[in-house]
């Protein structure tokens, strides 16, 4: 598979949404 | 930073390393009825009070991407081998063979939040993992073994909330599920095991304790593993905080109060924070795509293309879809199938061909020696996903830096189109 691993995540705000079932980015996400 | 245009980054050669102290995210961490944030750091970087004193030492960069490459064998493994077969009984406390027929993922997962844990609480740093279902801690009297921590190892004879499952319980059966291994039993008490890809591994009491996230926001009755052998490559952490799918993950367990949403940013270097809530976050300026399906245990993600600095490269939708694709908190080096990867390093190569190549470190074979240069000028990356989302790397996502005279993309190919 393909992994989207830790590195490329930094600073990302990464939204995870259970039953809505979607994962969600957003930049400048620690500031 | 020094400059950004619609293709480039151009920054510090000197940016590209932390700071030898730590400087706190700006962003506030507001709480309220609908979420709690926690704070996350590196492990090994200088906000982690793991590092103060240096008692234990921070793995080199090559056994990080040897742990790395650890875990991505066990995430294929655990994707070929899906977790729900059972298998044999497993020998507990007085030995440490348990089974390896697959492996949960631990690797060099890096990145902890600190929670407290008991009656009265005890405050904990665990590693915080979205590809383990299971939240767990190293207990006294650590009958057969524990690893160094640097906190106070968790005693539950000193907690008023602590309780033990008992066998016959439904919960205990389910562990089979969320560990890959089917429980064991001692004194009519569960026993959990789990093993992880690169060896490591705890076993102990199941149990059920009050987790205390912020004054405001504690847990009474959190399913948890109260480890009595645990050995393996946790860095000083006291144990992880599961934030898989599975019914027995920490994200599952609040589900009543979080509704199973979460969110996390991980700072740009181990010498700043970011931060992990719970609950709802303002999500106006996020993209989303949908979780696709590609196992319950991982958070799975439809990668549909690569840009290298505004260009969109040529790569079939084929390529992506073969073997399908995941978003993951542990694994440090984003992982591509071969044809993807190739194109990816060829266009970034071209567009930072000005710039003197050095050897490869480890499983990355695009480094730079940026030793004679100040500033850098780095094309931008970008990825998309299923329904058209285009999510661009920060800089800080785009090297593994060793030293300065080995600065790597910190990208790495699959060996396998199917893997």
């Amino acid at each position: 598979v393909s992994i989207f691993g830790n590195v490329q995540q930094k600073t990302l705000e990464v939204f995870y949404d259970g039953p809505a079932g979607k994962v969600g980015f957003a930049s400048g996400g620690c500031s | 930073k020094i400059a950004e245009n619609h293709h480039s980054h151009t920054i510090e050669a000197s940016s590209l390393f932390p700071s030898t102290s730590c400087k706190s995210s700006t962003k506030i961490l507001s709480n309220n009825d609908n979420k709690t944030s926690l704070k996350v750091v590196h492990k090994h970087g200088p906000c982690s009070k793991l590092n103060q004193e240096k008692t234990i030492a921070a793995p080199t960069d090559t056994e990080i991407l040897l742990q790395d490459q650890s875990r991505v064998k066990s995430i294929h493994s655990r994707l070929s081998n899906p977790k729900t077969s059972g298998g044999n009984d497993v020998k507990v406390i007085d030995s440490t063979t348990i089974p390896a027929k697959d492996g949960n993922v631990i690797g060099s997962a890096s990145y902890i939040v600190t929670v407290g844990l008991g009656t009265p609480q005890k405050e904990l740093s665990l590693i915080f993992d979205t590809a383990s279902d299971i939240t767990w801690t190293q207990c006294k009297p650590c009958a057969i073994s524990c690893y160094d921590q640097k906190e106070q190892i968790f005693d539950p004879s000193q907690s008023t909330s602590y309780t033990n499952i008992s066998c016959s319980s439904s919960i205990c059966s389910s562990l089979t599920s969320a560990t890959g291994t089917p429980p064991g039993c001692v004194s009519s008490t569960c026993v959990y095991a789990i093993q992880y890809g690169d060896g490591s591994f705890t076993i102990g009491f199941f149990g059920t304790e009050k987790l205390t996230l912020t004054p405001t926001d504690a847990f009474n009755n959190i399913y948890f593993g109260c480890g009595q052998n645990n050995q393996g490559l946790f860095g000083g952490s006291a144990g992880i905080l599961g934030l898989g799918r599975d019914k027995l993950s920490f994200v599952s367990q609040t589900a009543h109060k979080y509704n199973k949403i979460f969110s996390y940013c991980l700072p740009s270097s181990s010498s700043s924070t970011g931060f992990l809530t719970f609950g709802c976050s303002d999500t106006k300026n996020a993209k989303f795509t949908p979780l696709s399906t590609i196992s319950a245990g991982f958070y799975g993600l439809d990668f549909t293309g690569i840009s290298v600095g505004g260009t969109k490269l040529a790569i079939s939708a084929s390529v992506f879809s073969t073997a399908g694709g995941l978003i993951d908190s542990g694994t440090v080096i984003t992982r591509l199938p071969p044809a993807a990867y190739s194109a990816l390093r060829a266009s970034f190569r071209k567009l930072m061909s000005k710039y003197p190549m050095t050897k490869a470190l480890s499983i990355l074979d695009t480094c730079y020696d940026f030793s004679n240069y100040s500033t850098i000028s780095v094309p931008k990356i970008g990825f998309f996903f299923s329904g058209g989302v285009e999510v661009d790397i920060d800089v800080s996502g785009v090297f593994f830096a060793s030293s300065i005279s080995q600065v790597c993309l910190a990208f790495a190919g699959n060996k396998n189109a199917t893997d």
